[in-house]
């Protein structure tokens, strides 16, 4: 329902267009599918590499976050839920990280998507950064979960861009299992 | 047709230009 984002000339425009959404929930509190959806906030969307350096540059690193708070990029569109028409027969690959290491490897993964470095056409819905308690959870969304050759090569990229030991586990998680 | 990829060291560049800023 938003107008269109407007790249002039000058910029270096992206593949997609994204949207950046935050969403905080109070501990303890068990997330329904309707409070999931209100805490959902759209913080900001954008076409070019210039508009998201612009949008990127005014917030907080996501390890400085609060305990609980999700940055969620995704192509515009897509909100970032299991119930999206995009999402609904995807699934997400799943990296848990210790305290700390969450900005550098979220920022590597976004640099990723919007460069177009998985090369998996159109399958990548998004990607979510999520902060924990005691550990921080990086995920990237994809369309199809019955996909393997595609998801072994998200998993591949994955891997490559964020430099991670070859005995580091990504889970696989479909959205369908969630859902249940 | 064809897609637009860009490497890190590309964008990273571009994280200071004057718009960006």
């Amino acid at each position: 329902s938003l107008a269109p984002i407007d790249v002039p000339a000058w910029e270096h425009k992206l593949q997609y267009a994204y949207c950046l959404w935050f969403s905080r929930r109070s501990p303890g509190k068990q997330a329904s599918l309707q409070n999931y959806d209100q805490n959902l906030k759209l913080i900001g969307r954008f076409a070019s590499v210039e508009q998201f350096w612009a949008l990127y540059s005014h917030l907080v690193r996501p390890s400085d976050l609060q305990s609980h708070s999700d940055f969620h990029l995704f192509k515009i569109g897509i909100k970032p839920m299991w119930e999206d028409e995009a999402n609904q027969r995807g699934g997400k690959l799943i990296l848990r990280l210790r305290k700390g290491l969450a900005s550098r490897c979220w920022e590597n993964l976004v640099l990723a998507m919007l460069g177009e470095q998985f090369m998996v056409g159109e399958e990548i819905c998004g990607a979510v950064v999520s902060i924990r308690y005691q550990e921080d959870i990086i995920s990237v969304w994809n369309k199809t979960a019955s996909d393997s050759s595609t998801t072994a090569r998200i998993r591949d990229t994955f891997r490559r861009v964020l430099n991670l030991p070859p005995n580091t586990v990504l889970e696989y998680k479909t959205h369908n299992d969630s859902l249940k | 047709g064809t897609r637009i990829v860009y490497e890190r060291a590309f964008l990273m560049q571009l994280r200071n230009s004057p718009i960006a800023r």
